[in-house]
């Protein structure tokens, strides 16, 4: 989209293009395509030059949040619990979150609360084991939340700074896995008043508007603090994330850009949104 | 027809196929004059569902069949789309055609991969082939020999999860076709993706003869437009569908349930 035309029907088209092409999806498009033109005749656009940087800084207002990073809590530990879809890399993305705080000299601590998936407890062993964090798991098939539950007990007991929670994959139209889900979550806030201090969402880029209601049902029965943006390394966009801005107020904490340990970065809407014109 | 647009739009449907398909069903609207009668809605309506029930389609889960030696079957896709599940899936439904399957564990970069596909063997009383610390070119074609020489007749070929984007994953899998020369290339896609569906399905289908695609995660409440983008950019048919986490979950594809559900 260049500069020096006149702001034009074309030239919105173009903009809609960008948009829709990086799933930002209909509805949030038509709201900022709205805001546009109002921009242009309230005169704070006056040409073509002007309606990208215009644009750019609506869609970084609807990114900005107060915190990027896990929230600590009070005392330790900082619990976290991590759910998704199934798929979307949340066992990858608490490798990635376990890899940089133990490099930061924290002690983490990971849970093996997917009981259900084939290698599931194999996987996190393995990343925890490459890693040199602990793990609580117990076997296939047994109770998420006995996992939940003994994994507090062994944060507590071996003075460890944060505790991820591992979930199994989900439907948010599967309510028997989402009771599931909300009985892990209370038992989490049992053990410890308070916990889980961070509840992190992880959605795959790739994903369309499906993604906008996944955070919607999921956060009916969870409160989800953060968005875990993982396979931001595809030629994917992730725009369901401003799709998603648009209706809930959870901020995006982290970009999976990669398979490996070190393969996570703070969100910075700036960034991002550049991204989305590149 | 700006409805049935942003229709397909909200449903995931990829822009640029939206904009080939609408201006493909007004051409059809012009040309059988319902546009200028009276009551144009519900007859553009039915050319649209028509013309998407005939884009997703025919109906086709037909495998091609060896003539002789075992039937390979190559299962490729993004990170996370459910191939190793679909692996699975796909050789109980052959089971119960009286085929004797081989499962090819030829992913070695995710961790427990491999550990993953023999726990799903072992739940179908299936064999597992693997081996450690080799490339999975070489791999699968020792897969073959392992089939032949144990009377197994179709060998599924699980592979790692590859960015289209990858030049160097993509190499890899092409690399395993070409060792193997598979009877069936599945792309295998999830209901949920979005835009980019058209461009990963068009660099897998440029980069590996796809014969193929099996949408997984139907059970969801995505609307699934990427089925329609994947279909038109590929020009292959959605044979099979994924419908639940279980390795019964899974059945032939349907092209018109399909149309009727990107509609809404
Ligand atoms: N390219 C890329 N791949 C990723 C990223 N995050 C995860 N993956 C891959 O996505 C696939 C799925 O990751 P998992 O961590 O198993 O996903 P999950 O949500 O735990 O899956 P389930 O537990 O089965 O629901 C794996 O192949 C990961 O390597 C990322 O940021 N970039
Ligand atoms: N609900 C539902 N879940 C599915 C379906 N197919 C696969 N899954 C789940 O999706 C997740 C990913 O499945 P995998 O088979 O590990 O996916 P994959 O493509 O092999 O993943 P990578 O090897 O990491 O690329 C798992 O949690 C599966 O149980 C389906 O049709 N419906
Ligand atoms: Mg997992
Ligand atoms: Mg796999």
């Amino acid at each position: 989209i260049v500069a020096g035309r006149k702001v034009d029907a074309d030239l919105l088209d173009e903009i809609e293009e960008v948009l829709i092409t990086s799933d930002v999806g209909v509805e949030a498009t038509g709201n900022i395509l709205d805001r546009l033109r109002e921009a242009y005749e309230e005169k704070e656009i006056e040409d073509g030059e002007q309606i990208i940087p215009h644009l750019k800084m609506i869609l970084k207002e609807m990114l900005e949040s107060d915190g990027a990073g896990i929230r600590w809590a009070e005392t330790a530990p900082t619990v976290v619990l991590v759910a998704g879809v199934n798929g979307a890399g949340k066992t990858t993305s608490i490798a990635k979150l376990a890899y940089h705080y133990h490099g930061e000299g924290k002690k983490v601590i990971l849970a093996a609360a997917d009981t259900f998936r084939a290698a599931a407890v194999e996987q996190l062993t393995i990343w925890s084991e490459r890693i040199g964090v602990g793990i609580v798991k117990h076997q296939t098939g047994a109770d998420p939340a006995a996992v939940a539950f003994d994994a507090v007990e062994a944060a507590v007991a071996r003075e460890a700074d944060i505790l991820l929670v591992d979930t199994a994959g989900r439907l948010h139209t599967q309510d028997n896995l989402m009771r599931e889900l909300e009985k892990v979550y209370r038992v989490l806030g049992k053990k410890i008043p308070g916990a889980p201090h961070e509840v992190i969402m992880v959605l795959d880029a790739t994903t369309g508007q499906n993604a906008i209601q996944q955070v919607k049902v999921f956060g009916k029965d969870i409160p989800i603090t953060g968005l875990f943006l993982a396979k931001l390394d595809g030629s994917a966009k992730g725009g369901a994330v401003i799709a998603i801005r648009d209706q809930v107020d959870v901020p995006v904490k982290f970009i999976g850009v990669g398979e490996g340990p070190e393969d996570v970065e703070p969100f910075v809407a700036d960034d991002f949104v550049e991204a989305l014109f590149a | 027809m700006r409805e049935i647009r942003q229709a397909l739009l909200g449903a995931d449907v990829s822009y640029k196929v939206v904009k080939s398909f609408i201006a493909r069903v007004t051409e059809r609207a012009v040309g059988e004059g319902v546009l200028r009668s009276v009551k144009p809605g519900q007859q553009v309506v039915k050319i649209v569902h028509d013309a998407l029930v005939e884009m997703m389609g025919p109906v086709d889960h037909a495998i091609n069949w060896s003539s002789k030696g075992p039937t390979v079957i190559l299962m490729a896709g993004l990170q996370g789309t459910g191939k190793t599940t679909s692996c699975a899936k796909l050789a109980r439904f052959f089971v119960r055609k009286g085929k004797r399957p081989l499962l090819v564990a030829a992913d070695v970069k995710r961790p427990a991969a491999i550990e993953q596909l023999k726990t799903l063997g072992r739940q179908l009383d299936l064999p597992v082939y693997s081996e450690e610390g080799k490339r999975p070119p070489m791999i699968c074609k020792r897969a073959l020999k392992e089939a032949e020489a144990t009377g197994r007749d179709v060998v599924i070929l699980d592979t790692a999860g590859r960015l289209a984007i990858d030049a160097g994953m993509m190499a890899e899998v092409a690399a395993v076709a070409k060792k193997t020369d598979p009877h069936e290339i599945f792309l295998v896609c999830d209901a949920m993706t979005g835009q980019d569906a058209v461009n990963s399905a068009e660099s897998f289908n440029r980069e590996l003869e796809l014969t193929g695609v099996i949408l997984t995660k139907l059970d969801g409440d995505a609307r699934g437009g990427a089925a329609m983008s994947v279909k038109e950019v590929t020009g292959k048919p959605i044979k099979f569908a994924g419908i639940g986490e279980k390795i019964e979950d899974f059945e032939e594809f349907h092209p018109d349930r399909m149309a009727g559900r990107i509609l809404g």
